[in-house]
């Protein structure tokens, strides 16, 4: 399994329609401070089911939706990943995975699987099953790298009980 | 539970000096358990030694030798859960070029197994990918473009 | 107290204001009080617009727009107690090549009324200063060489 | 006034003796990762009068004394700082003030004040008028600014009244 696009419309600074090709190996994204990159780890978390709008940099949910100032706001965000399944570590049987979610100005998301309607809880099961989670291990946040350096001994063990 | 615990935490600790090595040209990183006769109750000390110097704790070493430390804890760690991506946002901020370098190294072949993202302003670690998106906000939003690994990037 | 207070803030809040403006080439920055009638009783919020975009509070921006914030605030403060050397240990970790450059240029302008000693890793910095001091460790222990200004920094 | 010239004997990884003359205007010092850089901002604080060892990064005040492993320990360490004082914003006259600190194994530190024995109230007392004080906001820690800007709005407001 691996990502093969992500596709974000009106997420926080991605205003319209946003698509990443991405490679099976390393990929890297740069660009100068502002520019937009860690917001799309947070589109990745989002559609990975991220409720804590905090993880996202977020006082609220709605925050998530594209406001360019000057009359430029958009009244839905959406971001959908499309994920190689060719292992079919996710148990569905299809070479292709896409997920999708919105959120609207009220709060209100909504989840997709493969263009359908779905609920969260059905995504984070079926994802949860190919190791992926919103709040995982494997997405390591801007600055979270130094605060895992301040860890005393105590408080590593008690990170390791956790996922162990 | 106990048993368990050990088990992982055995493969964590040897994943992690294998990782600390690399990272490092050869140095040595250690995870202990400081009351190894009853684990819960005493926490985990992490020692490193980098090559030419003595042992250390990692508390007592350089901000950018802890972040070499940590990189190689986050990355065990990582090799024990075993999730099919991983991104990581600007994780080499305060290394220097030749840790950077050594970094990118150990990206790229665990790139075989495992698809990584890495969001990075240095140099040294976009000439190692094998894809560059360049990311601009020309004004009033966010756009991305697929970078030719050809270019010369000029900061 | 309070009229004390008010006044130091003021003029903190203006010098952030003009020093935010250099660093972002006319951005805005601006301090101000939760609660201007009773301010001990609130907060300070920190807001800040980068050329182009919309005012923002700080906590929104990225990382490294984040970074220049703080920098801003924090020659501001010093601005305001007025020491006769100030160091700097690697703030420019998170900033892109634009934002160290004009980071320098504002260091270098200061620095012809207090001194400044900077430990940076970025060549953009090295290349500003007045003298470079290079510190390294061949094995057994750390030695400090003057670099002479005209060499070509290899990282 | 300004630093001319900071000099570390088995000062943390400085063994031996160093010898730094610096400008007055921008110095930048730069080298690899843990070659001795913050050690050598560790070594200000300290000959400024800084008691508490957690903002030297040593848990005691004798882990400041140097030890390259293999036998090689030394005994004591010591900085000294010279200050040019033509302004004689330091209360001495002066041109030129000259201020020590040493510490042994048993952990007693000893002050110097142009060569001769001090105190270290009448030190912070000297220095204090002229603006100059170890936890001072003209010394700006490795990480410290990122942890400033994680402050909410009513920690800064906390900060500036202890600061004004
Ligand atoms: N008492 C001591 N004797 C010898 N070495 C010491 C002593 N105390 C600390 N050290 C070592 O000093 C080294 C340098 O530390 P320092 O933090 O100054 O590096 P740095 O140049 O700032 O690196 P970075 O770029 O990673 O921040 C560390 O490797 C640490 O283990
Ligand atoms: N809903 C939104 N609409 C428009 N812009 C937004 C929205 N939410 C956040 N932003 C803006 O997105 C910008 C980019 O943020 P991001 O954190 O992705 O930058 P970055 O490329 O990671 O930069 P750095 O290198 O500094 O970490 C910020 O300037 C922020 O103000
Ligand atoms: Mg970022
Ligand atoms: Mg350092």
């Amino acid at each position: 399994t691996h990502l093969t696009r992500i596709v974000l419309k009106n997420f926080k600074s991605f205003g319209g329609v946003t698509r990443l090709n991405l490679e099976r190996g390393f990929n890297v994204i740069t660009g100068p401070n502002g520019s937009g990159k860690s917001n799309i780890i947070d589109a990745v978390q989002f559609v990975l089911g991220e409720v804590a709008s905090r993880r996202m940099r977020a006082s609220d949910l709605t925050e998530l939706i594209y406001d360019g100032g000057g009359g430029q706001r958009a009244t839905v965000a959406q971001v959908s990943i499309s994920l190689d399944n060719s292992d079919r570590s996710i148990p569905i049987d299809k070479p292709l995975v896409t997920i999708g979610r919105s959120i609207d100005r009220r709060g209100n998301s909504k989840y997709f699987l493969n263009g359908k309607r779905t609920s969260r809880r059905v995504l984070l099961d079926l994802l949860g099953m190919a190791g992926i989670s919103p709040g995982g291990y494997n997405i390591v946040l801007q600055g979270a790298a130094t605060r895992l350096s301040d860890l005393t001994p105590q408080e590593r063990m008690a990170s390791l009980k956790e996922l162990i | 539970k106990l048993e368990h615990f050990m088990k992982a935490f055995h493969e964590i600790c040897e994943s992690f000096s294998s990782i600390f090595s690399k990272l490092t040209g050869g140095g040595e990183g250690r995870l202990e358990l400081q009351r190894p006769e009853s684990p819960f109750s005493g926490g985990v000390d992490l020692y490193i030694q980098f090559p030419g110097k003595p042992m250390r704790l990692a508390s007592g070493a350089s901000g950018g030798e802890r972040s070499v430390a940590t990189i190689a804890y986050l990355l065990a760690i990582q090799s024990f859960l075993k999730a099919p991506f991983y991104f990581l946002d600007e994780i080499d901020a305060h290394l220097d070029s030749m840790n950077v370098s050594r970094l990118a190294e150990v990206l790229r072949e665990r790139s075989s197994e495992a698809q990584f993202i890495v969001i990075s302003l240095k140099d040294v670690m976009l000439h190692r990918a094998d894809k560059i998106y360049g990311v601009f906000n020309p004004g009033d939003r966010s756009r991305v473009i697929a970078l030719p690994m050809t270019i010369e990037v000029v900061s």
